[in-house]
Parts: structure tokens; C-alpha cells; sequence
């Protein structure tokens, strides 16, 4: 029996919104931790690692391990039924081969329930490291949407290269070129608004921008975004979940043949 | 010229 309550129900709605367009089916593990998710794009180039911890849910319940296949595009058109203010319950039998979400206005008087057919998926779950990262740069999230949306009308890749002088983003198209550079800014008033240069060595790596707009999906999730870099490792963007958790995305590097 | 990694050479499965 599994039953997890979310009073700000919004935090699944743009969870969905920020990974259906990576990955199309995945399963969902949930355990005494929390509710996770872990799975590859098809091509294997980027990978998504969800986690809404337990003490973040208003009831938390799960009897045992579970891993439910679901369709994202499918759970996204769901979720998107429920309202922005509306409680958010998910629920499921032990060996069903369905799920039901539930949704309650604020004022309790319209609750709904949708009941979502499972999947069997297979899918590989890879062991992440723990790395030291040579360079962990935290900016706005809006601000690192707009940089890989403005990027993504000039070329292909960004260049990602972190310096004392601050982190440069750099695309290179048939139409031409652009650097924008960000300079570390610690606003003490508006934390939200600051970009913060954590360097131990200077790095630089390159990236397929059609990734990091598919990352930017989860802008809604949080105002800071964390971006974590070392030389031949995969980028981590992450994007954390107030009180909850997280969504991390790690896209593996253009490599020089 | 630069070529696409996988997420597969970096992290192995468990």
C-alpha cells in the first residue's frame, strides 16, 4: 500500500513538466527515503536523477520498496488536470498494475480522482559517483534559461568555461558567434538574484545546447540553479526542490576525437 | 572535431 500526500501539489506538476520532454518512460522507486525516480534519455547522452524526500510529503506512506512504470507523457497529462493550489495524493495497491492520483481543492470541494495504467520498463540503473567537481557555479535559473535559449538561436554546443574572471558561455553557428560571460555577484539583499564562482581549477567542457534547454524545463522548480563541472565528467545542472529534494540532470561532454 | 559521450562511460550500471 502506498499513499503520499502533497499539500503543494503545484511541486509534481512542474516536476513532470521538467522531465517528460528528456525522458518518455521511467519508473518511479519509492521507499522509506522518498519518491525517486533515475533514467537515461533514449540516447543515452543525458541523465535525470529525481528526489522527493519523505519528510517533505504531509502523509508519507509506503509499506514496502516499490517501482511503478510510468508513462511521463501520460502521468503530465494527469497532473495536468490538477489545479495550481489543488492537494496532490497518489495511491496504489500492492500489486496493482494501476495508480491513482488524487486531487482535492484547497477548500475541499471538488476532489477528483484519475487512475493511470502502469508500464513494465526495463531500465538500467547506473551508480553515480560522488565526484569533488573542479568548478560549481550557482546563478539564477531564469538567467541560465535565457543564456541556453539566446545560445541555442546561434549554434549547436556551449562552450562552458569556468575562470577566475567569472563563467563564459560560448556557441559558435553558420550566422556566427557569442560569448556572454557572468561574473560572480554575491547581492547580499537578493540572494536568489546572486551567481556564485566556487573554483579550484579552471575548466572547460562542451555540451549539446539542445540538453541544457531540455534542463531549463525545471526553471519553475527553483530560483537558483547549481551547475557543477570537472574536466571529462558528465555536468551536473541542478535544480533544487524547497524542503523536498531535488532534480539533477547530468549530461555527458562533447569529447575531442 | 567533437564527438557525443554516452552517460554510459562515465557511470556503470549497478
Amino acid at each position: 500500500m502506498l499513499e503520499l500526500r502533497l499539500v503543494q501539489g503545484s511541486i509534481l506538476k512542474k516536476v513532470l513538466e521538467a522531465i517528460k520532454d528528456l525522458v518518455n518512460d521511467a519508473n518511479f522507486d519509492c521507499s522509506a527515503t522518498g519518491f525517486s525516480l533515475q533514467a537515461m534519455d533514449s540516447s543515452h547522452v543525458a541523465l535525470v536523477a529525481l528526489l522527493l524526500r519523505s519528510e517533505g510529503f504531509e502523509h508519507y506512506r509506503c509499506d514496502r520498496n516499490l517501482s511503478m512504470g510510468m508513462s511521463l507523457t501520460n502521468m503530465a497529462k494527469m497532473l495536468k488536470c490538477a489545479g495550481n493550489d489543488d492537494i496532490v495524493t497518489i495511491k496504489a495497491d500492492d500489486g496493482s498494475d494501476t495508480i491513482t492520483f488524487m486531487f482535492e481543492s484547497p477548500t475541499q470541494d471538488k476532489i477528483a480522482d484519475f487512475e493511470m495504467k502502469l508500464m513494465d520498463i526495463d531500465s538500467e540503473h547506473l551508480g553515480i559517483p560522488e565526484a569533488e567537481y573542479e568548478a560549481i557555479v550557482r546563478m539564477p535559473s531564469s538567467e541560465f534559461a535565457r543564456i541556453c535559449k539566446d545560445l541555442g538561436t546561434i549554434g549547436d554546443t556551449v562552450v562552458i568555461s569556468v575562470t577566475k574572471e567569472g563563467v563564459k558561455f560560448s556557441t559558435r553557428g553558420d550566422i556566427g558567434t557569442a560569448n556572454i560571460v557572468c561574473r560572480q555577484n554575491t547581492s547580499i539583499d537578493k540572494p536568489e538574484e546572486a551567481t556564485i564562482i566556487e573554483m579550484q581549477e579552471p575548466v572547460t567542457l562542451t555540451f549539446a545546447l539542445r540538453y541544457m534547454n531540455s534542463f531549463a524545463k525545471a526553471t519553475p522548480l527553483a530560483t537558483q540553479v547549481t551547475i557543477s563541472l570537472s574536466s571529462e565528467l558528465p555536468v551536473v545542472v541542478e535544480y533544487k526542490i524547497a524542503e523536498m529534494g531535488y532534480v539533477r540532470y547530468y549530461l555527458a561532454p562533447k569529447i575531442e576525437e | 572535431v567533437n564527438q557525443q559521450s554516452q552517460i554510459t562511460s562515465f557511470f556503470s550500471k549497478t
